[in-house]
């Protein structure tokens, strides 16, 4: 999964 | 990606294509808060900047560009075209939302994770969207009958940020050290507020009655 640090959600 | 995240994303997406819809095909946006709308284009302004900047999928660019482009252009609509404008209720949608706007970026500059130019805006969009359906609820209020079409667009736009908080509740249990306190305060923040227009339209939908949100 995406690191915590990533904007990853909208 | 999980299942309450896409769930979260398609009725947030739903709940703007309502609305497009609604504006679009009767050319109408009765009851609709043009505040709330200016509010959502600021708060995905300062949220999507990171398109130009980095890459994470292309579901994610594509949902983002679509978000910007519907709030600007239902902005654009209530505004400017010269028969929708003519159905916003401007003497009822009278929210001081730039009361809202300066708080939130404070905040942000208070509190943020880290305090760099984008993050501190980003932070201020989530702030933002807590606040930002204000305008809206305060205008249902106001006006007696909400049309149907108003009604479901609210609903879904509501619904939107609960899933996001089952979503993050899924990964805190599913991930590694995976925490957003920033965001998920302002997520049950947002959705708290919706908590009252939650009940009136479940039970105006199970007694199959016109919505109404008492003044």
């Amino acid at each position: 999964e995406v690191s915590h640090e990533a904007k990853d959600e909208l | 990606m999980n299942i309450f995240r896409l769930a979260g994303d398609m009725s947030h997406l739903f709940s703007i294509l309502l609305l497009l819809l609604k504006i679009h095909t009767i050319k109408s946006c009765a009851g609709v808060s043009l505040k709330t709308q200016e509010l959502y284009a600021l708060v995905f302004a300062t949220r999507y900047l990171d398109i130009f900047t980095g890459y994470i999928s292309l579901y994610n660019t594509l949902m983002k560009m679509f978000f910007l482009w519907s709030s600007f252009t239902i902005v654009w609509y209530m505004r400017y075209h010269n028969v929708v404008r003519r159905s916003y209720d401007k003497d009822q949608d009278t929210f001081r939302h730039y009361f809202l706007i300066l708080p939130c970026f404070i905040l942000a500059l208070l509190v943020h994770e880290k305090f760099t130019f984008l993050e501190v805006l980003w932070t201020f969009s989530l702030y933002l969207e807590a606040v930002a359906i204000l305008p809206q609820l305060v205008l249902l209020q106001r006006t007696r009958n909400v049309d149907n079409l108003t009604g479901h667009y609210v609903f879904f736009l509501g619904a939107y940020r609960s899933f996001y908080i089952l979503n993050w509740i899924y990964r805190y249990f599913t991930e590694q050290n995976y925490y957003k306190w920033i965001t998920w305060i302002s997520g049950l923040v947002q959705t708290a507020l919706y908590a009252d227009f939650f009940y009136y339209y479940v039970k105006s939908w199970r007694n199959s009655e016109r919505l109404q949100l008492p003044a």
